[in-house]
């Protein structure tokens, strides 16, 4: 089982978009798939169409309560895919857990107790490093990273590359960088191409290859509650992210 | 003196923009403002063009040590337009401030005693409904919230009036809704139509008239550290600002 977590503080990156398509292009091709939404605002569980009156369960309990994942886990509208929904009490994690000295690691415990079901597991992050979020890179064998193609995009990733150093020292020793996926790219635009390729070259291998394109079916598709793969799956957006998966497949097995 | 915080757990939806361009256009006329960057990213205060060097002061110092707000803040390229920037220490305060019993007004006390010196003030904040997004909301008169043309955008938007209501009976019993700003708008796209009009509907008067359309010379600004009103004044995002200034003011005097 390799847990991945889509991490990046700078908002509307494209991290939960990417959860859920690159969740749905891998659990295609026969992965066993478990999203883990740790956003208050439940972007993951509205967009593969789980309604709030099915989050009677959720990732809020798995981490206060210790709650096991397979109790809280829901099947979706993509075979293999299973999600562990959020809702806005999450927003509260921060205080509720402020006295427990192991509140960084509540997720990784859970997880520890459920490596046979899945063959992935992505979790969801809040654009924040606070608690949440180091609870999705404590319990992490890689961090994503969506960067979206724009100015102010690039000047958090150094940020975000410190703090992972800093869990890798403290928390989780093994954490890796599975990789940075440039999103909403679009090829019309000048700055995008600009980032992209101050990207590549600062972070050379690290940035995948598969980029995502700018594609308004991406877009679109959460509001038909379901991923894009079945909204449209010949639209730019959905080829984009099952070459994805193919990418991060082959990569892994390289390594 | 006018405290406006922009506002929204979204990510990614034009709060940093909305503050450095609407208090561009109101600087543009006249009114002397002041940023208040309160996101660690410090995009606002990259965007306006402090350098990282520059930021011995930031709001850091002003929420921990009450250092008052005429030592922290730093002139810009735009005249009459000041900014007390901010740096990645913020991101700890949540900790740092955690066994104060008044942690959630540090803002609004340090606000108290400059009050001769600006007509308005805009808080930039991050994207996260925490302490740092408190200090805003109870140290504002009026909350301006950027709202993307996009599903995962509307979905927010909920919690955030609860919050704001929340707000409203605990620390700050005065706090209103100044507005709602539509932004990204791309007349091309259908979910765009759908989203404004949904909003406009559910909303009413709350939503401006003016729309800050999706406009590339928005988001190239920032890497030239300066405000699209600076690079680019005919561009119809720096137009779209400046009419947001004249319906604010038009709006504020109307009340
Ligand atoms: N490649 C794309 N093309 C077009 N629209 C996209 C694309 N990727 C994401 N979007 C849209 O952009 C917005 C931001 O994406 P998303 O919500 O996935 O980002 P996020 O990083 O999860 O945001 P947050 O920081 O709030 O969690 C959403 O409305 C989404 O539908
Ligand atoms: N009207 C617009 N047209 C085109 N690009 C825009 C527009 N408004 C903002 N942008 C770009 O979109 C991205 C998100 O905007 P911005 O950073 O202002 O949002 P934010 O809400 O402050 O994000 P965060 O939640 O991370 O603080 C930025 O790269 C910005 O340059
Ligand atoms: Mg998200
Ligand atoms: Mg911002």
């Amino acid at each position: 089982m390799k847990v991945i977590s889509l991490a990046n503080q700078k908002g509307g990156v494209g991290k939960t978009t990417t959860a859920i398509n690159l969740g749905t292009a891998l659990a295609a091709v026969g992965q066993r798939v478990l999203l883990v939404d740790l956003d208050p605002q439940g972007n993951a569980s509205t967009g593969i169409g789980i309604e709030n009156s099915a989050r009677q369960k959720s990732t809020y309990d798995v981490l206060v309560e210790r709650l096991p994942i397979s109790a809280a886990a829901l099947p979706t509208i993509v075979p293999n895919l299973s999600i562990v929904p959020a809702t806005s009490d999450l927003s509260s994690v921060d205080i509720t857990l402020s006295g427990e000295s192991n509140r960084a690691n509540r997720l990784r415990d859970c997880l520890r107790s459920e490596s046979g079901d899945y063959d992935y597991v992505l979790v969801d992050c809040p654009p924040a490093l606070n608690l949440l979020t180091l609870n999705a890179l404590s319990a992490a064998n890689s961090v994503l990273v969506p960067l979206q193609c724009e100015f102010f995009a690039l000047e958090g990733l150094t940020q975000l590359l410190s703090t992972i150093k800093e869990v890798r020292s403290a928390l989780n020793p093994k954490l890796e960088i599975e990789g940075i996926v440039l999103t909403m790219y679009d090829r019309r635009n000048n700055l995008c191409h600009q980032v992209a390729a101050d990207a590549r070259q600062t972070l050379g291998e690290m940035v995948f290859e598969t980029v995502i394109p700018r594609n308004v079916r991406l877009s679109e598709a959460p509001s038909h509650a379901m991923p894009a793969l079945l909204y449209d799956e010949t639209s730019a957006g959905s080829l984009a992210y099952q070459r994805l998966a193919a990418e991060l497949r082959s990569r892994s097995a390289g390594a």
